[in-house]
């Protein structure tokens, strides 16, 4: 198995304003 | 929601020069690895929580709070295909610009996608909140 499980943050440095 | 905790051994932290990127982050865990492995030094037992608010560590043995670690600094996770038994993710420091690679021991392959898996859904649960308030 040569699959590597990797994921990107979709809310990496998305400000937490409200 | 509440969040999931893993029990992991704490390899190490590199610098990183990019976010995110399947070899980049290998050759990160590929670092923490060959230093851990040279130190010869017993592996820090943590317990890892995972939930959209972000990954929360403390030292297993004294129940020590090592960091809480906000979604919005995390950019990255990964499960290793090399060292297919470590998980990583990639943070943002807290206290300047770097980034920074942290790697974690797991006692079985199946742990490592678990936890990374978990992260994952933490992220999109995140971003869904993140979409509902905006």
């Amino acid at each position: 198995n040569t699959n590597t499980i990797h994921f990107d943050n979709p809310v990496y440095q998305k400000t937490t304003e409200d | 929601l509440e969040g999931m905790t893993f029990q992991l051994k704490y390899l190490g932290v590199t610098m990183v020069e990019q976010p995110k990127g399947e070899e980049l982050s290998a050759a990160a865990v590929k670092r923490i690895v060959a230093t851990a492995k040279a130190s010869g030094k017993k592996l820090q037992k943590v317990s890892l929580t995972v939930s959209p608010r972000g990954i929360i560590l403390y030292d297993s043995a004294s129940n020590q709070l090592i960091e809480n670690i906000s979604i919005y600094r995390i950019s990255y996770c990964t499960a290793d295909k090399m060292h297919d038994k470590v998980f990583a993710y990639i943070v943002q420091s807290q206290h300047n610009e770097t980034l920074e690679c942290h790697a974690f021991l797991c006692s079985k392959r199946k742990m490592a996608q678990a936890v990374t898996l978990t992260v994952a859904q933490a992220f999109k649960v995140a971003f869904e909140f993140w979409q509902a308030a905006k």
